[in-house]
């Protein structure tokens, strides 16, 4: 717990007489210590720290009765202001059919939050198509038709083709069958394969997006910085959707994500089942990520 | 990797920060670059070549373990894979499916996630791929029945290997663990023994939640070898140290791509070296 270890480094130094920048930058380090464990990545970590260190010595903490307590409270409050500060709503094009790709490493939960979307903009009055973008992993399109028709909603696929023309054919799709949005399903690719990378940026390119969501594993480690920055830089991520988020990882994934796009974190992935989708709780994943 | 400059402050933060965002995990961390900062002043090194050698011959160590290789003795043998959702479980079987069946092994692969949509259609294919055999059950119907329907089978068509494919589960979900021990009571049952394998797998750009994962696997099913996947990604997979710490089994193997022969035995010297690249 980041406060009991503060609160013991300000006892123990407390009993020294006047508290200098040192002991500020001890309490730093502990608090880097806790999000590196939280997975927070070391770059992101570091870049938050120093922003906080500006906030601290600003906010004059020495002077404070219990500087652990009052560095804690401003990490938190950082955290949920950095988390939680961009507009988390999804944008929609003024000329239907507006249309919604999602992207992210392989496995990270993107087939399925696709239905998950697409139930929820249904409950919201939305009725999408979703495309089978994604012609390499077996049975990765009758997935999708299998949880379109758990939904009731329509699924494009043309096989094992191509993604660009999917993508492109099944908006138009869309507009033929009156739909108001389409929801791009693509396959699971590393940020350093060239040839998928420039896929997804012809599909970008063919369909103008008003969304790019980045689907996202919460117990990312590390990597998470390097795989968002990559997506990012080839496509402009506008969203992330983090997912898994009811297992027991501490999800500093999020932070490291936020640090390299400054895209906000529109949806979290809480279970398996297609209503497991919920909007997302900045203060929720602070707590979570300081343990 | 290869430099040799004097040892300082500098280089020991540097090493740390190496092992850090090789997600090596903070008390791993640590406890490697403590002790190698108590034998530096021991034998009184004076170049960085000298610990990271060091490093590279204590880690290489710690990660040799006996059975690295799958243990097929029995006949047939069943390996039960297990693992969070997502971390590529379906497809390594595949994976090892291919390489059996190119040494002319009789395979079987069970079906035994019934729960995700198109998971046994996933399964069924890498069967095709493969040569090998497989049994589903109905849509829905119970995993465990399942199981035992699939070890049935593997015994009285005289298959050299069962492959239980299970359904991706996050172990903090009771249920879902509680379901897994069923499964592996039943294979119990059957076989009269343990599963002759059972592997986790690990995706390896995840972080220090691998450990939990691990920890209670283990608790419901006994593990004996992990599979390290997704290493072709810019992860490095370094909580699989603290893994091995935790659990005392191999790393058998790592994924390497989603193609049928991205796999391969786990070499501890490979993935020291991937740390310096
Ligand atoms: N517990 C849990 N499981 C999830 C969640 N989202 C997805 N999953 C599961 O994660 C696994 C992977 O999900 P997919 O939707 O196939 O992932 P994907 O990104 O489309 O995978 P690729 O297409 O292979 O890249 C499946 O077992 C899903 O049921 C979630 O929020 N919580
Ligand atoms: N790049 C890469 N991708 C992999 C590797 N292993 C598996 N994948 C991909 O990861 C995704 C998930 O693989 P699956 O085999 O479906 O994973 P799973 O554990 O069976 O998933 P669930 O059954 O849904 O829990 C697929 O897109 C695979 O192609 C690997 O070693 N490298
Ligand atoms: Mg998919
Ligand atoms: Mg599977």
């Amino acid at each position: 717990q980041l406060s009991d270890r503060l609160g013991a480094i300000f006892a123990r130094l407390s009993g020294r007489g006047k508290l200098g920048e040192s002991d500020v930058n001890e309490a730093l380090r502990e608090v880097r210590v806790a999000l590196l464990e939280a997975d927070v990545s070391l770059s992101a970590a570091k870049s938050f720290v120093a922003s906080v260190k500006e906030k601290a010595l600003g906010a004059n903490v020495l002077e404070s009765l219990s500087p652990g307590q009052t560095i804690v409270k401003i990490v938190y409050d950082e955290l949920v202001a950095l988390l939680g500060g961009a507009q988390a709503r999804l944008q929609f094009s003024d000329t239907p059919p507006s249309v919604i790709m999602l992207v992210g490493l392989q496995g990270s939960g993107k087939t399925t939050q696709a239905a998950k979307l697409a139930l929820r903009l249904k409950e919201q009055g939305r009725r999408s198509l979703l495309v089978a973008a994604d012609v390499y992993r077996p049975a990765a399109i009758h997935q999708l038709q299998v949880l379109g028709s758990q939904i009731e909603l329509p699924v494009f696929e043309r096989g094992a083709g191509d993604p660009v023309a999917i993508a492109r054919d099944g908006v138009s799709e869309a507009r033929r069958l009156g739909l108001s949005t389409v929801i791009i399903d693509t396959a699971g690719r590393l940020q350093i394969d060239e040839a998928l990378m420039d896929e997804l940026a012809r599909i970008k390119g063919a369909v103008s997006p008003t969304e790019i969501l980045f689907v996202a594993d919460a117990m990312t480690g590390q990597e998470a910085t390097g795989v968002a920055s990559g997506f990012h830089e080839r496509l402009g991520i506008t969203g992330v959707i983090l997912t898994k988020m009811d297992g027991d990882t501490r999800g500093g994934a999020a932070l490291s994500i936020y640090s390299v796009t400054g895209a906000p974190i529109k949806f979290v992935g809480v279970g398996e089942k297609i209503t497991a989708l919920e909007p997302f709780h900045p203060d929720r994943l602070a707590s979570r990520i300081l343990g | 990797g290869r430099e040799k400059r004097p040892i300082t402050a500098e280089f020991w933060e540097e090493l740390e920060d190496l092992l850090i965002v090789a997600d090596f995990g903070v008390p791993t961390t640590q406890k490697i670059v403590s002790g190698l900062k108590t034998v530096a002043k021991q034998e009184a090194w004076s170049t960085t070549d000298q610990a990271v050698a060091r490093f590279r011959k204590d880690v290489e160590r710690f990660l040799t373990l006996p059975g690295a290789e799958l243990n097929l003795t029995s006949s047939p043998a069943v390996v039960l894979v297990v693992g969070v959702n997502g971390a590529g479980k379906t497809t390594t079987i595949g994976k090892m499916a291919q390489s059996l069946r190119e040494r002319g092994k009789r395979v079987l692969l069970v079906a035994a996630d019934t729960f995700r949509a198109a998971a046994s259609e996933q399964l069924a294919i890498w069967a095709q791929r493969t040569g090998s055999e497989i049994v589903r059950g109905a849509e829905g119907a119970d995993p465990a029945s399942v199981v035992f329907d699939g070890v049935r089978a593997g015994v009285s068509r005289g298959a050299d290997v069962i492959f239980i494919d299970t359904a991706g589960r996050l172990h903090n979900k009771a249920n879902l663990m509680a379901e897994l021990k069923k499964m592996y009571r039943i294979i119990e049952r059957e076989m009269g023994a343990p599963p002759a394998e059972t592997l986790l797998v690990v995706d390896g750009t995840s972080g220090q939640n691998a450990i939990s994962q691990a920890k209670l696997f283990n608790e419901t099913a006994a593990l004996t070898g992990i599979v390290i996947t997704k290493l072709d990604s810019t992860a490095k997979g370094g909580v699989l140290v603290a893994l091995v710490d935790e659990l005392e089994v191999p790393i058998k193997f790592v994924g390497l791509g989603e193609s049928a022969d991205a796999l391969r035995p786990f070499v501890p010297a490979e993935f020291i070296d991937a740390l310096f690249e």
